[in-house]
């Protein structure tokens, strides 16, 4: 068995949950807050057998990996047409993901 | 030493902190979620030498098992009486717990 | 590398979060409880190449340590003067830190 840690942004929390439950991974979550940018997000603790450690990483990487996305600025304020109301590019997404080595796993 | 992550329902978790407290096993606790059925649960991390991991396993396993209990159902709203108002069985508690490795505990 | 799990007060928590992020050293913050005087704590989750976390470790010893600080304590109601209006000592701070293996990091 490992027990893997998973952080990822809460916009990716939920589809991660669902997509674990349906693939029959069990989980528990944590509200936790990044450090540095000192804005909440979500880690998963999950412990898995080794064999099917892939599979989960695969699950990670589908739903929650960085990922460019358009968006359009909100208007300015005033109204006035700003060449910034054009669609941009930014980043969103991403896991940490830490594998740990795990002695012994019981359930009573 | 090794670390023990053990995962309770909040119904079991201030029994089990107390039991803890009394014999001298240090802890720190955790609100988590189960990330299947959504609801509030426990976590605990504690910190222990080898020697005693048995000793805390079965504290764990006198407090939070899962166990069978007679609960009656609420009695229906318009007041008849239901062949369900007979105490039914239903299972309760549970504890999932991960022995992990330690390489080094320190105190500041 | 290794996790880091450091538990501390909460009035040394902010102080330490950004002397991390200054030591450019990642990290995520939890929200926990002190299993015996059942009072809020701060847990660090620190993912952290081998041969940094001595670095690591200074940061907390600095930042964190047991130490003795004096205390005017509050003035008693009745506004008499006591003997207990002078300074006391007490102790503050504290790290209590884990030191866990780690076999994979990833970054999706
Ligand atoms: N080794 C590790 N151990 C424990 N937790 C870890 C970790 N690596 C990442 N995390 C967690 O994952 C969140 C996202 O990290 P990411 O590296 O994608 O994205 C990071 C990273 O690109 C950047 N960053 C973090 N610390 C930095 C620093 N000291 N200087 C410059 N950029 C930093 O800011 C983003 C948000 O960081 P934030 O701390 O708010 O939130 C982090 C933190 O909660
Ligand atoms: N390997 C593991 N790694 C990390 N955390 C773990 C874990 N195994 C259990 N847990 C944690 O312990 C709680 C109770 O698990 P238990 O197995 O007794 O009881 C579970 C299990 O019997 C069942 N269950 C969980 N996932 C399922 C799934 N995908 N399909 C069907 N039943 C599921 O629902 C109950 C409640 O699950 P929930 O997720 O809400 O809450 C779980 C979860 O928070
Ligand atoms: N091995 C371990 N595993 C997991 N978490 C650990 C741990 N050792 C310490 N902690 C965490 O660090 C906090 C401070 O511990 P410290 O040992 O400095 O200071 C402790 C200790 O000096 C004392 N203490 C704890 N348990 C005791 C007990 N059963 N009997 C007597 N004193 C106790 O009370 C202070 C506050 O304890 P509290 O539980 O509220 O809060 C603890 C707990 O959240």
């Amino acid at each position: 068995m490992k027990l893997l840690i998973v952080i990822v942004q809460n916009k990716d929390a939920n589809k991660l949950q669902n997509a674990f439950a349906k693939n029959n991974v069990h989980q528990t979550k944590l509200s936790t807050t990044g450090g540095f940018l000192k804005s909440g997000n979500t880690t998963f603790m999950i412990g898995i057998e080794d064999e099917r450690v892939n599979d989960v990483l695969d699950i990670i990487k589908k739903v929650s990996s960085k990922r460019e996305q358009y968006m359009t600025p909100p208007v300015n304020l005033d109204g006035g047409v700003s060449d910034s109301s054009y669609p941009v590019k930014i980043e969103v997404g991403g896991a940490t993901v830490m594998e740990m080595p795990m002695d012994n796993f019981y359930r009573f």
